[in-house]
């Protein structure tokens, strides 16, 4: 409860209208990141201890990779061979999303629960984001499937040869130089 | 050949091959002209709290460059607008969604003045100057252009910011049959400076402080250069019939409330998850 109650008390923190509208002071901000950063590792613990119980992997990592709205993630920049995406969905309802997971350029199977392969597609991260200098560059792709979750869905991702994988390519088109 | 069509079973886009911008939308069997510009509104005396533009937006006129990714799940329009902005314009397959990716910065101060950068969204919609934008997500408030609920306004002074609202998840317009959605992923600033258009303000970065109260020009760094931003914005277009908003409301709540992802290795080992 100790990881649980920080997140609330900062989140109490967060209504604050200068937390909500951005008009607060840099160092008050950069000190926000700080609270807010330490409250959700503090609470990625707990999210790690309910999914080692609600699955049947009671050693599985559960990592979270805090970077995935800038294309990054420790976890799959080295490839993303023998990973397992645990998704949960905070809805009360089913729900039906596209996934995406930055990764190498290389061919990936993506199976479900039931080991039914899933399509799946690897899209280039846009230049302008690679060439951003302080970016990590190790993922300059993201792999795309579409999951449906109720509450807990896990999806496996597989390396394999490009022999191996039947899903669908993408193919780049460039307007102006066709012209 | 002036044009490239990015489609899929539920929306169909049409690309300008010449200007590089979105010229045509079509989705929940409602075709529409829509044209996407980028904006900067260039400030002396805007801050954290206020804005205050110096004068009319400058509009990027330049023609962006843009590549077309296609595959089955996924087609994505790559655009770069300049050295600032690029976006991508991404549409999934049997969403009935447009999804547009901007990544603005770092924002540019050579000129000593500050800036606020926007997007904006022109179509044919007559609206009459009435648009909507909603109340910390619950229900829509209704605006109209240069008008205040409770009293005359005069917004001389002020004509474009005294026409913005904030905007948690989303404002609309609509005329009697079509209906122009944006969802954000972020509180910003939204307003419908003219009939059938929306804009957001996306990022700003100001060297004033006008002394209300944080002491601070809005000027945010890191790496010594200005912030750059990223963000989603998300276009629905339909018809415009009662009930429509349930699909939005259901959107909003997906989009502020994705599935959490947790990594773990398997080793190799096939595992079947409870």
């Amino acid at each position: 409860k100790i990881d649980l109650d920080y997140l609330r008390q900062v989140m109490g923190v967060m209504q604050h209208h200068d937390a909500i509208t951005g008009t607060e002071k840099q160092a008050v901000s950069d000190d926000y990141d700080r609270m807010m950063y330490e409250a959700i590792v503090g609470a990625s613990n707990n999210a790690r201890d309910a999914l080692r119980l609600l699955t049947n992997m009671p050693y599985g990592e559960f990592e979270s990779c805090l970077r995935l709205n800038i294309s990054e993630c420790a976890f799959t920049k080295d490839g993303a061979d023998n990973v397992l995406v645990t998704l949960y969905n905070p809805l009360a309802h089913s729900s039906t999303q596209y996934v995406r997971i930055p990764v190498k350029e290389e061919n990936y199977q993506v199976t479900d629960e039931k080991g039914r392969t899933v399509p799946s597609e690897v899209v280039p991260v846009p230049w302008q984001v690679l060439a951003l200098e302080y970016r990590s560059n190790d993922t300059q792709h993201e792999l795309v499937f579409k999951a449906t979750v109720n509450k807990v869905s896990s999806y496996s991702i597989k390396k394999v040869e490009s022999s191996e994988v039947k899903h669908s390519s993408i193919k780049k088109i460039n307007p102006r130089e066709d012209n | 050949n002036s044009e490239t069509v990015v489609e899929n079973s539920v929306v169909k886009l049409v690309m300008d091959n010449h200007t590089g911008r979105l010229k045509s939308v079509e989705m929940n069997g409602v075709s529409e002209k829509i044209v996407q510009n980028f904006g900067v509104y260039k400030s002396h005396t805007s801050c954290a709290y206020t804005f205050r533009q110096d004068g009319d937006i400058e509009l990027f006129e330049n023609d962006f460059e843009f590549t077309v990714y296609e595959g089955s799940l996924v087609k994505e329009v790559h655009q770069h607008v300049n050295d600032w902005i690029s976006q991508v314009i991404r549409i999934y397959e049997g969403v009935s969604r447009v999804e547009l990716e901007w990544m603005v910065g770092p924002i540019p101060i050579d000129d000593k003045l500050g800036s606020e950068f926007v997007t904006n969204f022109k179509s044919e919609i007559s609206s009459n100057g009435v648009f909507y934008t909603d109340s910390n997500g619950r229900e829509l408030m209704k605006r109209v252009k240069d008008k205040r609920e409770d009293f005359v306004s005069d917004l001389s002074r002020q004509p474009v910011s005294g026409n913005f609202y904030p905007v948690t998840s989303r404002i609309a317009l609509q005329d009697d049959t079509k209906r122009l959605v944006l969802l954000n992923d972020r509180s910003q600033g939204g307003a419908s400076l003219e009939d059938g258009a929306l804009e957001m303000l996306i990022h700003r970065r100001h060297l004033f402080n006008d002394g209300g109260g944080v002491g601070e020009a809005l000027n945010e760094t890191q790496y010594g250069k200005g912030l750059i931003a990223r963000g989603k914005l998300y276009l629905i277009l339909d018809s415009a019939t009662d009930g429509d908003t349930v699909t939005e409301r259901k959107t909003e709540k997906e989009l502020f409330l994705p599935f959490w992802k947790f990594f773990s290795k398997t080793g190799g080992v096939e595992i079947t998850p409870s």
